[in-house]
């Protein structure tokens, strides 16, 4: 464990839970994409298998549980609790165009050819283009309010972070996960226009991000 | 032990 991935983590959690609350405390998931949260529920769900078959640490196996129970229980708020504020019309991303490519590459690049293996990979890859039908509601709704811009914040940075936890892994340990760290360079690169987004129009207290 | 169950980060 190291500092970047420690504050990586932390910003992932607290991103879950800004979200989350948002929800749950305005009951309602307007401007939410539906889309967005299931597929992170599919990334914890693919990747978080091995909650019972290795044990690595309290704080691996905390977290997990921890991500594993707040992001379904944010697709329950969005498609149960509060389906009636949730906006289907504009959260029209055809996921499908992303779960076909990155279950095709799950089976074509992996580290070993194994049911737990190319579960990982593919929760690797779909968690690099999960965010996607989030970006393009904002896109087609225009607007986005600033709680919403500050979960997309922390999402983005968190990945951010785990790439430098794997600079700092490879110069201490030689550690390097290519399938990890390509998909992660790939996913913080979506979030760019959003980061730039953010720091001129949210942090100069316009308030909600409202895009050109 | 393949790298799968060497997965340390979450």
């Amino acid at each position: 464990m190291n500092i970047f991935r420690l504050l990586g983590d932390m910003c992932h959690l607290v991103a879950i839970i800004i979200l989350f609350l948002k929800i749950w405390r305005s009951k309602s998931c307007a401007g939410i994409s539906g889309k967005s949260q299931v597929l992170f529920a599919l990334v914890f769900t693919t990747r978080y298998l091995d909650l019972f078959t290795s044990f690595i640490s309290v704080y691996n196996t905390v977290m997990k549980v921890v991500f594993l129970v707040l992001a379904y229980a944010t697709v329950y708020l969005i498609y149960l609790r509060f389906r009636s504020t949730y906006n289907s019309e504009s959260d029209s991303f055809r996921v499908e165009f992303l779960l076909v490519p990155v279950a095709g590459l799950s089976f074509l690049e992996n580290y070993a050819f194994a049911p737990l293996e190319i579960l990982w990979t593919f929760s690797i890859y779909l968690e690099s283009v999960a965010i996607l039908p989030q970006l393009f509601m904002i896109t087609k709704t225009g607007e986005a309010e600033s709680i919403t811009t500050h979960y997309l914040f922390f999402l983005g940075l968190y990945r951010a972070l785990y790439l430098a936890n794997w600079v700092w892994r490879y110069h201490t340990e030689g550690f390097f996960d290519q399938i990890a760290v390509v998909s992660g360079v790939v996913q913080t690169i979506f979030y760019c226009d959003f980061f730039y987004l953010y720091f001129t129009k949210v942090l100069r207290g316009s308030g909600k991000m409202t895009l050109p | 032990d393949g790298p799968a169950s060497g997965k340390d980060e979450l």
